[in-house]
């Protein structure tokens, strides 16, 4: 009588419920039948007992995403909330995957959960991080280009969070420009 | 009520729920 379960525990709410996908790339297949939802969560509790049973991002194959959205946004450009949105892009170097990328993922995550962005944070859709041969990439997916001053504010929050250096400059993209143009010449909307 | 929370907070969790 004296066990305590984690049902009885009182966990600590998000205040979004978010969904893990993972796509892995099969040639023969259709895009979206690569896409598959792994779970939601809505808890700090149920988040990191998500995190430490999956497998990190840098022991992934090449090809591999892991997405998360919030619960009811899918991660593809095509969503009604992410249509005129974009993304602010972290280029990694083949390198960073042993040195930075978990470090960088795991800090893009906790930004989301714990609604990092204060008021903008409502902007926010998702992030995504792929993995390939030539260079893994983390974008942070917000729902509205026009909305300057709230995109400046994420990705101005986004970089110091991330902890680069302020020599370094990162790029916002809009998901139009980039269905239209492969991604190394859609051109930046903003930068900070 | 807005429920944010800083990364020292959450990070705080990382190993309780990883020895439950």
């Amino acid at each position: 009588k004296d066990v305590v379960t984690t049902e009885n525990v009182d966990k600590h709410p998000l205040q979004s419920r978010w969904a893990l996908w993972f796509f892995k790339n099969v040639r023969s297949q259709p895009w979206q039948c690569n896409l598959r939802l792994v779970t939601t969560f809505n808890t700090v509790e149920d988040f990191w007992a998500l995190y430490t049973h999956v497998q990190l991002a840098s022991k992934l194959s090449s090809e591999c995403d892991y997405s998360i959205f919030k619960d009811g946004i899918e991660p593809m450009w095509e969503d009604s909330r992410n249509k005129r949105g974009g993304r602010w892009l972290i280029t990694l170097s083949k390198q960073q995957r042993h040195s930075d990328l978990d470090t960088l993922w795991l800090e893009t995550l906790l930004c989301l959960i714990g609604e990092a962005f204060d008021e903008y944070s409502e902007e926010v859709c998702g992030a995504v991080i792929n993995i390939r041969a030539k260079g893994d990439k983390i974008a942070l997916w917000t729902r509205e280009t026009e909305n300057r001053e709230a995109v400046t504010y994420i990705g101005r929050v986004y970089k110091e969070r991330l902890g680069l250096s302020s020599k370094a400059v990162i790029g916002y993209q809009a998901h139009a420009d980039t269905a239209t143009k492969s991604s190394s010449l859609t051109k930046n909307k903003f930068v900070v | 009520d807005k429920k944010s929370y800083d990364r020292e907070f959450l990070l705080g969790f990382q190993f309780i729920v990883a020895s439950m």
